[in-house]
């Protein structure tokens, strides 16, 4: 039984399955961008005062690490990506959503890596291969994640797909040597 | 962009499962 | 109208006769042929590494032990019934054979057959010359007009009847006329009286007893046949062909399809989706989804379930054929994840160990799995690692004190096959290259070693160890190669309720959307010859004097491609997984790359 309360103008599915409960959550999600859109003519253009704010806490970001303040950088970074999050309407251009983010994602995989936070590096790369950047780069940041968390043979899979993709990538070629000489120590 | 958010929003949840299983 | 009943007797034998052998003698060939055959697969099965085998009977428990002889019981049993069947049937075909012989009404009726072979006394081959002769020679005797006086009337007649005959039999041999109607009706005058009837005795048509018979029938078409032909039908119609039920496959099916693919793949996942299957339901209709689960989960921790013991027992032992059916499922759907996790929560339910980084050691027997983490300095979680200490520290790292328990854990260990590739190329027969559009199979050699032996390089290996046969043959069929090898051994199960062998099931993965391309190929025939061989890291010193590659055997593994290769040249990559559903460890996975040329 769908029920709405007018007030808040949201739906709602007593004792819903998951998949109804992500339904109703899309719906409200998309209701709730409308009641707050003020501009009746609202287009699939990117607004640009969210585009300027998230720009700007970004270059926060990108000042911070020039100044080698890595933690700081990682804090601008992710309020960046946070507010992209929560500004972006759901009818904004897809594309130009899923570019924001593969961006800001790219320098926050960085920014964990040098601060040696692999698994969360390893849980970006994994988002962005998810959501189709299966450039080599991906791969080289990927396989060495998961070298330091000691996952050599999910490491050698990564750096076989990456070398398949792009056969004549130098850093992969030698991270694939190292991964095969930790592999077999692993193994004895 | 909602599949895209919902995806974004699993990250938490995958790396404690990683965690554990690792 | 009116039917002939058949009053002598002489009918209903044969078709008692000829029902009765229709269902005999296939069935006393299968019988016969599953004993041979049943025999020979027990050979095998303990030729090759049987400590495995040994040592899973010692280690199993009682109520695993007494489950697996109960379940050897009921086959036997119903194979009793089957022998009882064959012994019976046969002793009335040959009573009946007897009464036929010995049935004077039925003689009478065989002799009425024109036999004129037998007449002319010649043998069935004879020529035209010796057709001849012989009735020359016979009509002297016979001709009404030598016959002697002194014969009485009767016996005149008679031997007068016996001259037509042979005079019959000799035309019927050589007359154009009375030749074809002797083929075409069997006797030289042109078709004879033939009689239709029913090949059953009166009594049970005509009177009281007719009612019985109307009964049986009706009872037989209207009941008991459409019984059986529902029965049948509703059983094919529930299961599919991997041998699951349709609900259970449907089930599978829809968490697939359903599949986000940000959620993460793990066993709990798989066991859950298993807990859901039809089979469950049926085996055990008072037990809920949630208590399957909490059974599954007690197996893989090795858990007593109390008075569910029973019950877990026989559902774990269904979980292995569900389990090939999700595998099979799931590379339809092209989902690697899912598919390798389903064959690793296999190797779970089987070994009764969790899937942790330190699997590899917890399957061992005897194992203390707190001095695993505390027991050594170094992080150990293989086998291959295990044996670079000597046997005292592994056992202080394994946590074992008694000596002979360790060494049975480390023959066990040794034991346990790992797969170590040699070779690996994609194989056109009688092509020396792969072109576009023609029918590749992946060709591995691979060497089947203990996680005991030393490392050596795969090109230690002579490439003449690795070619295949060149002739006609085995480019026909590249596959029966493989069967050549002997099957595979008893698995060290002993938490498993059933004995099993297990396979590795070969998965191909597209490197380029690393998506599944085909369903898995599963192998069961390997040799594991090379694991008896000492062969130790820890004693061979100088690898080139040391290793003889003569002495060890090669394995060969064929997996088929289920599409053409490409149409343009090129070089295509490919990801190929072997896993154990036995054992975790032994398990390969690799590149390998498709060269499409002229």
């Amino acid at each position: 039984t769908l029920q709405y309360d007018a007030n808040s103008k949201l739906l709602d599915v007593p004792d819903a399955s998951e998949d109804i409960e992500m339904n109703l959550t899309q719906i409200n999600k998309l209701t709730q961008d409308l009641v707050g859109e003020t501009n009746p003519n609202f287009t699939p253009q990117p607004r640009d005062e969210s585009t300027a704010m998230i720009k700007k806490l970004f270059e926060n970001g990108l000042k911070q690490l020039q100044q080698q303040k890595m933690a700081e950088a990682l804090k601008s970074v992710n309020l960046a990506i946070e507010m992209a999050q929560r500004k972006r309407a759901s009818w904004e251009a897809f594309a130009v959503q899923l570019q924001e983010l593969q961006f800001m994602m790219k320098n926050r995989v960085d920014l964990c890596l040098v601060q040696g936070k692999f698994m969360d590096a390893l849980q970006d790369l994994d988002f962005l291969q998810n959501t189709g950047l299966t450039t080599s780069d991906v791969f080289i940041r990927k396989t060495d994640s998961l070298m330091k968390l000691k996952q050599y043979e999910q490491a050698r899979a990564e750096v076989e797909r990456g070398l398949s993709l792009d056969p004549t990538n130098a850093k992969l070629r030698v991270l694939h040597i190292e991964n095969t000489r930790r592999l077999a120590e692993y193994n004895g | 962009n909602q599949a895209l958010k919902r995806r974004f929003q699993a990250i938490l949840l995958r790396k404690e499962v990683f965690s554990k299983q690792w | 109208q009116s039917y002939d009943y058949d009053e002598a007797s002489e009918t209903w034998p044969f078709f008692i006769l000829a029902v009765l052998c229709v269902v005999l003698v296939p069935l006393t060939a299968m019988q016969l042929w599953e004993l041979v055959s049943g025999g020979k697969s027990d050979q095998t099965l303990n030729d090759q590494a049987s400590i495995l085998g040994e040592m899973s009977e010692k280690y199993a428990s009682r109520e695993i032990l007494e489950f697996r002889a109960k379940s050897v019981a009921k086959k036997s049993k119903w194979l009793a019934k089957r022998n009882l069947f064959i012994i019976a049937g046969w002793t009335v075909v040959a009573y009946l054979i007897q009464y036929i012989g010995s049935s004077e009404g039925i003689q009478d009726a065989a002799t009425l057959l024109f036999d004129p072979y037998a007449l002319l006394d010649i043998s069935a081959s004879s020529t035209d010359r010796e057709v001849r002769s012989a009735y020359r020679k016979l009509s002297v005797k016979f001709h009404p007009d030598k016959l002697s006086k002194d014969l009485s009337s009767e016996q005149r007649s008679v031997l007068e009847e016996q001259y037509v005959l042979i005079t019959k039999a000799y035309k019927s041999l050589t007359d154009e006329i009375t030749r074809e109607n002797y083929l075409k009706y069997g006797h030289p005058d042109g078709p004879q009286a033939t009689s239709h009837g029913i090949a059953l005795p009166k009594f049970l048509v005509d009177s009281s007893a007719s009612t019985l018979v109307i009964l049986g029938y009706v009872a037989l078409l209207g009941i008991v046949l459409p019984y059986f032909v529902s029965r049948w039908w509703s059983r094919t119609q529930s299961v599919t062909k991997k041998g699951i039920h349709v609900k259970s496959a449907s089930y599978f099916s829809n968490r697939l399809f359903n599949f986000k693919p940000s959620q993460v793949v793990t066993l709990d996942l798989i066991v859950n989706w298993l807990s859901h299957a039809e089979e469950f339901k049926l085996m055990f209709p008072e037990l809920s989804v949630e208590t399957f689960e909490t059974l599954l989960h007690d197996q893989i921790n090795r858990k007593h379930s109390g008075n569910l013991e029973n019950a877990k027992l026989r559902i774990v032992a269904k979980s292995n054929v569900l389990l090939f059916g999700l595998l099979d499922i799931a590379t339809t759907f092209r989902n690697l994840e899912i598919s390798t996790m389903t064959i690793d929560t296999l190797k779970a339910i089987v070994q009764a160990t969790s899937i942790s980084p330190y699997s590899q050691l917890l399957q061992l027997p005897n194992v203390n799995p707190e001095s695993l983490t505390e027991g050594s300095v170094d992080d150990i979680r293989t086998l291959g690692k295990l044996f670079t200490y000597e046997d005292a520290k592994i056992g202080k790292i394994l946590g074992i004190d008694d000596s002979t328990k360790l060494q049975e854990t480390l023959s066990v260990a040794s034991s346990i096959p790992h797969l170590k590739l040699i070779r690996a190329e994609f194989k056109v027969p009688g092509e020396s290259v792969v072109t576009p559009q023609s029918t590749p199979h992946i060709s591995l050699k691979v060497l089947v070693r203990s996680a005991k032996h030393k490392f050596f390089p795969p090109n230690m290996i002579p490439d003449e160890m690795c070619l295949d046969r060149d002739d006609f043959e085995s480019m026909k069929d590249p596959f029966a190669s493989t069967l050549e090898q002997p099957r595979l051994p008893q698995t060290f199960a002993p938490y498993f309720p059933g004995k099993r062998s297990g396979c590795w099931c070969a998965l191909v993965v597209l490197q380029k959307d690393g998506k599944v391309i085909q369903t898995p190929m599963l192998i069961d025939r390997l040799s594991f010859e090379n694991l008896n061989k000492d062969f130790d890291k820890r004693t061979v010193k100088n690898l080139e004097e040391e290793f003889k590659p003569e002495e060890w055997v090669i394995g060969n593994i064929k997996i088929p491609f289920s599409q053409p290769a490409p149409e343009e040249k090129g070089d295509f990559f490919f990801r190929v997984i072997v896993k154990s559903t036995e054992y975790f460890g032994p398990d390969l996975d690799f590149t390998l790359s498709m060269a499409v040329r002229d």
